[in-house]
């Protein structure tokens, strides 16, 4: 597998706190769930970016992640 | 807007609040002054009514804390979240929480996070309401440093608090004056909600419902004012705004307050001049311009700098022609001419309209200029003219634009 550069980890790890915190992202905590959470990681960011009308690609590009590191209220987007 | 999963709200007008601790980022007097004016904003657009607790249990208790703080939604240092807020219910219910390790302030620095803005949002939850996808409103998820000193409720946040509670008791008498000013967190001078009201009596309020964009293809559709941008055609009423551009077939639906969140919704006119890549909006004696999404520095001015006397207290429509780098303001039965070069009236106006305009012998509500022919709109009518010869060549349906 593609080795994933540091940041780049970091940058997934905080968007998954994210999506749970503001998009009731629920990560399958079985290794054996992967690409499962990969394809439900991908949805919600889709649905994030949608809500703040960014183009929708489900992938942690650079705008988007811009987007959740801006200071915002601690309530979630949508329903949870 | 949004509410929360069964839209809770409180079931009574009277609401009480607590401020249970201060930061020590600011004065306690300014805390609550801005926790004051926060809650003034709700009030002046619902029936509710706040009163401060000093002691025991209030349905909003205030705080601000860092970290774990008591609730399952830890505070995470400086930035990021800046607080949250419960939606109305009976124990934490209403209460609104603020991130102690963030820097509070008074005014809107880029040092700091302006209180009265971050109160408002959290209030907005504590009385029901979710987060707004418009850009602009303010209860859109992420701070948005703004000038607050005459800050008005965008009209996404004044529909969605009045979905839930309705438009204040007063505005539903119909009253014929302004109420005096009261004590804080009492009832707010009703300036406001009038600001934010279409300007005509809108035609489907009534006492439970809100006000609400009239259909596209409504026959008797009239604008306040129209206006290119940047080759998109925006036609304003009220605070609402249809959007035609020629890259998408739909017209899409907007508020002012979506575009420009600190301008007052109630234009009288607005035009662009194209190779400045500028909009002027007209509202009473005063003018704005804006670029894009921005608002000109310096803005607003009075419309004498352009050249009116006293006596014109507001202008109907305005049009740019952009061939002759010459600008039309219209008022009552005459016009004006006006030389964007020069930046000065031309002599020899006010002029009548009927005189140099055939056809077109009244007033004129708004006006833009889309391929070289002008476009006047009166009530539900709209004038194509061909301003090289002043020929009227049709009159349509003012919403003729919108693919009915």
């Amino acid at each position: 597998f593609p080795v994933v550069p540091e940041e780049e980890k970091e940058d997934m790890q905080f968007a998954k706190k994210y999506l749970e915190n503001f998009y009731g992202f629920k990560e399958e905590k079985n290794a054996f769930f992967k690409s499962k959470n990969l394809n439900h990681m991908s949805d919600k960011i889709r649905e994030m970016q949608s809500f703040f009308g960014l183009e929708v690609t489900g992938k942690l590009n650079r705008k988007t992640l811009d987007m959740m590191k801006q200071p915002r209220c601690g309530i979630p987007d949508v329903r949870s | 807007y949004s509410t929360f999963p069964q839209s809770p709200r409180w079931w009574k007008d009277d609401v009480t609040y607590r401020i249970l601790n201060y930061t020590p980022d600011m004065l306690q007097a300014d805390v609550e002054e801005a926790i004051a004016k926060a809650f003034q904003l709700w009030s002046s657009v619902t029936p509710l009514r706040f009163t401060r607790l000093y002691s025991g249990q209030a349905d909003i208790m205030i705080s601000f804390a860092s970290g774990f703080h008591g609730d399952f939604y830890p505070f995470d240092g400086p930035g990021g979240t800046l607080a949250h807020a419960y939606p109305p219910n009976t124990g934490i219910g209403g209460d609104a929480h603020f991130d102690e390790d963030e820097n509070w302030t008074k005014f809107t620095t880029y040092s700091g996070y302006n209180l009265f803005l971050v109160a408002a949002h959290e209030l907005g939850h504590s009385l029901g309401l979710g987060h707004s996808n418009v850009f602009g409103a303010l209860m859109y998820p992420i701070y948005m440093a703004r000038d607050t000193r005459d800050y008005r409720l965008p009209q996404d946040d004044i529909d969605g608090i009045q979905a839930l509670y309705g438009p204040p008791r007063e505005s539903l008498e119909l009253p014929t004056k302004a109420f005096p000013p009261q004590e804080p967190t009492e009832r707010t001078p009703a300036e406001a909600p009038t600001e934010m009201l279409p300007r005509e009596e809108p035609t489907e309020v009534t006492p439970s419902k809100a006000p609400r964009r009239p259909d596209d293809c409504d026959p008797h559709l009239t604008f306040d004012a129209i206006t290119t941008l940047r080759g998109e055609t925006l036609f304003f009423k009220g605070s609402y705004v249809w959007r035609k551009s020629p890259y998408f077939s739909e017209i899409e639906h907007d508020t002012i307050s979506s575009f420009w969140p600190s301008l007052a919704a109630g234009f009288d006119a607005a035009y662009e001049v194209d190779k400045k890549d500028r909009v002027l909006f007209f509202k009473d004696d005063q003018y704005w311009a804006v670029s894009g999404y921005s608002i000109e520095p310096g803005f607003p001015r009075p419309i004498r700098n352009l050249g009116f006397s006293t006596s014109v207290g507001k202008i109907d429509a305005a049009v740019h022609d952009q061939n002759t780098k010459k600008t039309y303001f219209f008022v009552g039965n005459k016009y004006w001419s006006f030389n964007e070069n020069t930046q000065s009236m031309e002599r020899g106006y006010p002029r009548k309209i009927a005189t140099d305009f055939q056809g077109i012998g009244h007033k004129v509500d708004a006006a833009f200029q889309k391929n070289g022919l002008f476009y006047f709109f009166h009530g539900s009518n709209q004038y194509e003219i061909d301003i090289k010869n002043k020929k009227l060549i049709r009159i349509m349906k003012s919403n003729s634009w919108f693919n009915c």
